[in-house]
């Protein structure tokens, strides 16, 4: 259908069916419908066309934060940290991220604090094997902090450009393991300061929350309790490659003010995309 | 809580003896909301409401209930209804002694599936059998050695085998526990996408050569509006005889679980609670509905 009718009930109804099923939640597809309404009544819109790219335009903007900060600086150790629930794929997208730094020329060391889950360190350091960087082990069972502390230590001592810390996957509703994510995410630092320097002068800190693209509204409440145990830089969706369109990160972003640095598209090591928010935008709309 | 925004919304006790029409129309948009918000399907949602809209203007609010609580309470009921009643629990019941017991866990990458054959291997030790794990998934690093670890913990033994494909590592598997006289025996495999075509197909052939008598679906319990669509896909290349909800200790709403139950008719029959190996338990509906409601 062309023309003013183009832009009727049953579009902005097809529209809001769409973003749930996108999992954008019920309350932002609301919101959103709505805006477009005015808007498209505003700027006298009637086509379809035009309205997809208003639409597209709101939702690039949504996904915009301040000052987002670089996965990398220079002169610094840059200690990359990967968090989340269980099973969002966290240690495969570090040794994604291990190989696009190594294709960089830049030195990596892993630390494997997930020293929990049952062969966790050998996945880790299988990948460590296959991709070139090498893994910093503790015993099983051992505090993850300590393992971190000692990757800190050796990357230091041996001049590594970054480390980059696998944690066990954890509910954010376990307060313990939530505690133990804050001391893990203080690890870093504490090894700078017993040598009398300034982490924030000697460290680049990125911390990186770990979704999974076929979570539903939970992640909203992921993103709230794992930034109120470690301050989260960036976000990470995975699995994308499958169906769900991880519409979910919209309320992300927008509760918790982090953007999304990269995809998950696969399960090999080169898998990885870095973000751009209209290409999401326009393919959650497809 | 959605009971709680019901209160709110209908108010106290009162002599009238039916809602009125706006007062339905309130209670079932918050209901649409509230199911929304816990990841219940779209199309489950509406048809879910539409049902609930029927029973609502027919019910008399009970002299001792205020209307939010008479709404709760259908909304409780129709929930139950859907989700099978206690059939979860009878079916838990389930006893495979004295015949062989092939077993499939399926389901998409990083679902739950090595960790909740653990479970179910643990909970037939616990019932007196034989249980064997097999680990069938050649493909993610060190997953044959994540099963073994898990089989150590639990005392229950793990086949190792030669084999070089998922099938044929199956077929050396089945023939093994059947000559050692190992039932149930859980066969773990690899996470996969219900799309990619040749790894369904690959499942399709493992269940050829397995012949198992349960296929278990393991779902993330917040997987959000793609929970129908991935179980029917994976329900229609290898029949399931039920789905395993993981990781239902988050604080989910875990509306997959209507959705799954209602759309593709399989029956949710455990969720997992943690990640020890004792973390698992029947599904009750009762208390899915009541952790809905709030
Ligand atoms: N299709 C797809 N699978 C992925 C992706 N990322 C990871 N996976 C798979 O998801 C599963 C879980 O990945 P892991 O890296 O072990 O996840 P994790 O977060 O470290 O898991 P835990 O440490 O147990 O919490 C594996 O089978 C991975 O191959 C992705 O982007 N796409
Ligand atoms: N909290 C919690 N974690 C769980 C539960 N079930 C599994 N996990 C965790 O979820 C993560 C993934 O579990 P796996 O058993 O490796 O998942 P999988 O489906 O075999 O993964 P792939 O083989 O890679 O597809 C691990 O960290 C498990 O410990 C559960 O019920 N609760
Ligand atoms: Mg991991
Ligand atoms: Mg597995």
């Amino acid at each position: 259908a062309t023309g003013e009718a183009e832009l009727g009930e049953e579009y902005y109804s097809e529209l809001h069916d769409a973003l749930i099923l996108a999992d954008i939640g019920a309350a932002l597809a609301e919101k959103t419908v709505s805006w477009l309404r005015t808007t498209s009544s505003e700027q006298g819109v009637s086509s379809s066309e035009v309205a997809r790219q208003l639409l597209k335009q709101r939702l690039t903007e949504m996904l915009a934060t301040e000052e987002p900060k670089p996965l990398f600086a220079d002169e610094r150790l840059n200690v990359i940290l990967f968090a989340g629930v269980n099973g969002t794929g966290k240690t495969t997208m570090l040794a994604k991220i291990a190989r696009l730094l190594l294709d960089e020329n830049l030195s990596v060391v892993a630390a494997a604090a997930d020293t929990f889950r049952a062969a966790a360190v050998e996945q880790l350091s299988i990948w460590g094997q296959r991709v070139g960087f090498p893994v910093i082990t503790g015993a099983q069972g051992a505090d993850p902090a300590s393992v971190v502390y000692n990757t800190v230590e050796h990357a230091l001592a041996q001049g590594k450009h970054a480390v980059l810390i696998d944690t066990a996957g954890r509910m954010q509703t376990k307060t313990a393991l939530m505690d133990e994510l804050s001391k893990i995410g203080r690890a870093a630092r504490k090894v700078v300061e017993k040598r009398g320097e300034d982490p924030d002068e000697k460290l680049h800190e990125v911390n990186l929350l770990v979704l999974d693209a076929t979570t539903g509204q939970n992640a909203i409440s992921q993103a709230k309790l794992f930034s109120e145990a470690i301050a989260l830089h960036g976000l990470v969706l995975n699995k994308i490659d499958g169906t769900a369109k991880g519409g979910v990160i919209f309320p992300v972003v927008a509760t918790a003010q982090v953007p999304v640095m990269f995809l998950g598209v696969g399960e090999d090591v080169d898998d990885i995309v870095e973000f751009d928010a209209a290409e999401f935008a326009s393919a959650l709309l497809d | 809580a959605l009971s709680d925004r019901l209160q709110k919304i209908l108010g106290g006790f009162r002599s009238r003896a039916r809602l009125n029409a706006a007062e339905i129309e309130s209670g079932l948009r918050e209901i649409r909301i509230a199911l929304l918000e816990a990841d219940v399907n779209l199309k489950v949602a509406r048809g879910f409401v539409t049902r609930l809209k029927d029973k609502l203007a027919s019910e008399t609010v009970g002299r001792a209930l205020t209307p939010a609580q008479t709404i709760v309470k259908l909304v409780h009921e129709e929930m139950v209804n859907v989700l099978g009643g206690d059939e979860a629990a009878q079916l838990a019941a389930t006893s495979y002694a004295g015949r062989f017991s092939p077993m499939m866990l399926i389901g998409l990458q990083g679902s739950g599936k090595t960790t909740t054959a653990g479970k179910l291997a643990l909970r037939f030790r616990n019932e007196g059998q034989r249980p064997l794990l097999v680990a069938l998934d050649l493909k993610r690093p060190a997953a044959v050695e994540q099963v073994s670890i898990i089989a150590g913990e639990i005392g229950v033994a793990a086949h190792s085998g030669t084999a070089t494909t998922p099938v044929d590592l199956a077929r050396e598997a089945l023939s093994y526990a059947r000559k050692e006289g190992f039932s149930p025996v859980l066969f773990d495999t690899a996470g996969r996408l219900q799309i990619d075509t040749e790894l369904m197909d690959e499942l399709t052939a493992i269940r050829q050569v397995v012949e198992p008598v349960e296929v278990f679906l393991v779902a993330d319990a917040m997987t959000g509006q793609e929970a129908v669509n991935i179980a029917q896909a994976f329900n229609e290349k290898v029949a399931l005889t039920g789905v395993i909800l993981s990781k239902f200790d988050s604080d989910t709403r875990g509306g997959a679980a209507l959705s799954i139950r209602e759309t593709v008719g399989v029956p949710i029959r455990f969720v997992g609670t943690g990640e020890r190996p004792d973390e698992i338990e029947p599904f009750y509906p009762e208390r899915w509905a009541s952790w809905i409601l709030g």
